[in-house]
């Protein structure tokens, strides 16, 4: 690895980020994925911690440009150059710039780049590392097409910015480990849709099963959403509204695809509940009735989404009106007209219409195990 | 079979936009010395072979050619 000269480097823990506008060859939502992932690359190996902003001055300011864009070096058109960033530093210090000319892509492609690899390569260079000889190494000049899932930062690279940051200080004994997907003793702590993708939560683990893609992907919850902390006690989707709230202890949050919407987290007392209530075990929407369940303890309560109150008569025993789940509820999850309760490793499959237990099965049984 | 004349001029231009972009080679278009330009450039692409592991030859053949159309990052690989 190498760093620039005299060794530039953010003098804080917390740096700011900002994209200033978006290529028109992905999605806004896949470019801020591919952003937050690059800069979670960087997060896991330092104490550094990447805060996105939406206006104003950030100290990595992000931009998609062709040709001369107002600074040193001007972009070349399609191939060359695809992209480059300054090091850390006041003004256009930690700036990254990505060529328009090329073709960004989501996953590695023939036919174009990926973002998520480039940008992570580019970051490097806002943080204060320069180009390793290292083939293979995520600071090596040379764009390298590879598959991303699963992509873990070179060791070449993880020396270089642990010269420069401290490394991050985690008792490995305490870092929990992502248990196996077909782990007979797998329990999540919240389940929900997003976008017809399902994603499961474990610790700060994300299982994420998608159609649009065979197999299970893995991820951490803050290569989604980076300034949320693991853990989450529970989650669901109003689809109609695009929107997922994630809670944890009394707090919740509403995101939107990769965005935290403003003006959260807000206390759960908000949504009806009284102070004792500290926290939620589980929530799952039924989009035909417009309701959302949580589920505490024993109980639960009946939310109506359209009204955004809690219904009267509630909280109500869970074993009254959901015949077979007669324990606390870790997880819920909505799918084509049945609700599936997580307790520990099972999965309990209802049907909503029917009112009817029909199944009992491993809380593993959604990864081909 | 050699090279074509005019493909030769254009690796030869393409060579020294590299090696200016990333290696800080600076072609002297004044001076009397076509040598002091060819061995400068000789010294820049010894210096870009090195980096990328390639035989260190200091002559701008195919292998060292190829890696220099590969698509890659903006920033320089050597400083002034």
């Amino acid at each position: 690895y190498s760093t620039f000269p005299h060794s530039p480097r953010w003098k804080k823990d917390n740096v700011t980020y900002r994209i200033l506008n978006y290529t028109p060859d992905m999605l806004q939502a896949d470019v801020e994925e591919a952003i937050a992932k690059a800069f979670q690359l960087w997060s896991s190996v330092t104490p550094l911690r990447f805060t996105k902003l939406y206006s104003g001055q950030a100290d990595i300011m992000i931009s998609f440009a062709s040709g001369f864009h107002g600074d040193f070096y001007s972009f070349d058109g399609p191939g060359g150059t695809l992209a480059h960033a300054y090091p850390p530093s006041s003004g256009i210090g930690g700036d990254a710039h990505f060529d328009e000319d090329e073709n960004w892509t989501k996953f590695t492609t023939y036919n174009g780049y990926n973002l998520f690899l480039v940008a992570a390569h580019e970051l490097g260079h806002s943080l204060g590392l320069g180009h390793s000889n290292v083939f293979g190494a995520l600071m090596y000049p040379i764009y390298m097409a590879r598959d991303t899932r699963n992509y873990r930062l070179p060791q070449d690279d993880i020396d270089g910015i642990q010269a420069l940051y401290e490394p991050t200080q985690i008792t490995p004994s305490k870092t929990p480990m992502r248990p196996k997907d077909c782990d007979p003793h797998l329990s999540f702590d919240a389940i929900t849709t997003l976008r017809g993708e399902i994603l499961f939560f474990k610790d700060i683990y994300v299982w994420r099963k998608s159609p649009y893609f065979s197999g299970i992907e893995h991820d951490t919850i803050s290569s989604f959403w980076p300034s949320l902390a693991g853990g989450f006690d529970a989650a669901y989707e109003v689809d109609k509204k695009d929107r997922v709230i994630f809670f944890k202890d009394n707090q919740y949050w509403a995101v939107s695809g990769y965005r935290i919407e403003p003006g959260f987290p807000r206390p759960i007392q908000n949504l009806g509940f009284s102070t004792s209530v500290r926290k939620i075990d589980a929530a799952v929407h039924d989009p035909n009735t417009k309701k959302t369940y949580f589920f505490v303890g024993q109980k639960y309560w009946s939310f109506n989404e359209n009204t955004q109150s809690m219904e009267r008569g509630y909280p109500r025993k869970i074993a009254a009106d959901f015949k077979g789940i007669g324990h606390r509820v870790d997880a819920a999850l909505q799918r084509n007209g049945h609700f599936y309760f997580f307790h520990g490793s099972k999965q309990y499959e209802f049907d909503i219409k029917n009112k009817k237990l029909i199944h009992i099965t491993k809380s593993y049984s959604w990864f081909n195990c | 079979f050699p090279v074509v004349p005019e493909k030769e001029k254009e690796d030869i231009q393409l060579a020294k936009q590299y090696l200016e972009n990333f290696y800080d080679f600076k072609e002297e278009k004044d001076s009397l010395f076509k040598s002091k330009n060819l061995d400068r450039m000789s010294k820049k692409i010894r210096e870009m072979q090195s980096f990328f592991g390639l035989e260190v030859t200091g002559e701008l053949n195919r292998r060292t050619l190829d890696m220099m159309k590969q698509p890659r990052c903006g920033i320089p690989d050597v400083r002034s």
